[in-house]
């Protein structure tokens, strides 16, 4: 079954620009 | 994170729909960051700092587009188009509703592109984010670009000589609805 992972607005945006930071190094 | 949630709702897809909506266009504003000239210059430390901080902001000027004041409608960027109605019945309504009335204030200012992107950088370059090591580097960053701003503007607006002003009372308006709507929740499906 299908199931949610709740995270917050700022929490998710700051995710993704230090997976973005960490990639590009 | 380690909060689950009934996913039989349709509500729960149109908040996924949205929340993923979010990966590319954070991605787009760490670009458009890297592209901000002396941004780079920076320490990565107080890049990431800033992008943490301001990229909510960022995306409530640049999502303004998407919302259609007249009709109450919203397009995300999948492309489909939700009533304002619907998605207030959703958690987040509220966010929805903000973003919309901040969308009708932004665009009786009527900037261009060249305009917006000038006050986005703004927006992200702000020296008084928590987080800065070097102020001064930032400081120095942000006054230039309020300068360019501000010339431009001058320029475009000659007849409008509030429209600097203006825009400057936006940027408490962005950060009070960081403020209030940066800890919504998103569902992801996983």
């Amino acid at each position: 079954p299908k199931t949610h992972r709740v995270m917050t607005l700022a929490d998710h945006i700051s995710h993704i620009i230090t997976q973005d930071f960490a990639r590009n190094q | 994170p380690s909060l689950y949630v009934d996913p039989s709702q349709r509500s729960q897809e149109i908040w996924e729909e949205f929340s993923l909506s979010f990966i590319p266009a954070v991605r787009e504003v760490v670009e458009f960051a890297k592209r901000i000239p002396g941004f780079r210059d920076l320490s990565e430390y107080d890049q990431v700092s800033l992008l943490k901080n301001g990229t909510f902001e960022v995306l409530m000027v640049r999502f303004a587009s998407l919302f259609d004041v007249a009709e109450r409608t919203v397009t995300f960027l999948t492309g489909k188009c939700y009533s304002l109605e619907l998605l207030r019945s959703l958690r987040a309504g509220q966010l929805f509703t903000s973003m919309c009335d901040f969308s009708e204030k932004l665009a009786t200012l009527q900037l261009d592109k060249d305009e917006m992107s000038l006050f986005i950088a703004v927006v992200l370059v702000s020296a008084d984010r928590s987080g800065i090591q070097d102020l001064k580097s930032v400081e120095a960053l942000q006054d230039t670009l309020i300068r360019a701003l501000r010339s431009l503007i001058m320029t475009n607006h000659a007849n409008e000589t509030t429209t600097f002003t203006k825009l400057l009372l936006k940027l408490p308006e962005l950060r009070s609805l960081n403020n209030i709507h940066s800890e919504e929740l998103l569902a992801f499906k996983v």
